[in-house]
């Protein structure tokens, strides 16, 4: 565990913080894409298959059961606490674009040929772009609430903090996983336009708004 | 330069 990691799951536990207390606080899950959580719940849970059988430490432990269950908890208030406030008719992305191509490059790119690694390589590949849905829809609506956009931001920023951490462990540990690399670095290059917005607009104390 | 995965990372 180095800082930067650290900073970056610290990044990842705010962002789910930020959006059940959004959700929580104004009663509606508006502007928030259903799809994107509900590809977040197959990340977790095709990932994190290795609670049952690998021990890593207590942290790994506990924050792998947080996000499986924030997660699951993320589309319960979605689809049953608040569900009038959420609107599948502008959540459109078509996700099986992304879980066909994740599923086919998993069978192709893996360390070892068993199920639990070949669904690890996928889980990588899908959290690379399971935010599209929600880029998607916010590129759509042109606007987002500013909660949101803190949600995003802090998104954004847990792996571009693991992009440092894996140079450290190349330096420190002399490991390079070119599966998790080449998926972070496509992750967070996915932000970059969200993040200029967000910099440029959002912390100036403007509302996110996307140009017409 | 080992290629390993990172399986200790969330």
């Amino acid at each position: 565990m180095n800082l930067f990691r650290l900073f970056g799951d610290m990044s990842h536990l705010a962002s789910i913080l930020i959006l059940v207390h959004k959700i929580q606080t104004t009663r509606s899950c508006r502007g928030i894409s259903f799809k994107t959580q509900a590809l977040y719940v197959t990340v977790f849970v095709s990932r994190y298959l290795d609670l049952f059988y690998d021990w890593v430490s207590l942290y790994n432990f506990f924050m792998k059961v947080f996000f499986i269950s924030s997660s699951c908890y993320i589309l319960y208030l979605m689809k049953m606490k608040f569900r009038p406030t959420n609107d599948p008719s502008i959540d459109t992305f078509r996700i099986e674009y992304l879980l066909g191509p994740c599923a086919i490059l998993a069978l192709i790119f893996h360390y070892k040929f068993t199920v639990t690694e070949v669904l690890w390589s996928f889980s990588i590949f899908l959290e690379s772009v399971a935010i599209l849905p929600q880029l998607f829809m916010l590129q759509r609506t042109g606007e987002a609430e500013t909660i949101t956009t803190h949600y995003l931001a802090a998104l954004g920023a847990y792996r571009a903090f693991y992009i440092p951490n894996w140079i450290y462990r190349y330096w420190t540990e002399d490991i390079v996983d070119p599966i998790a690399v080449t998926s972070g670095i496509v992750q967070t290059a996915l932000y970059l336009d969200f993040f200029y917005v967000y910099f440029t607009k959002v912390l100036q104390g403007q509302k996110f708004e996307l140009p017409a | 330069t080992g290629s390993g995965s990172v399986h200790d990372e969330l």
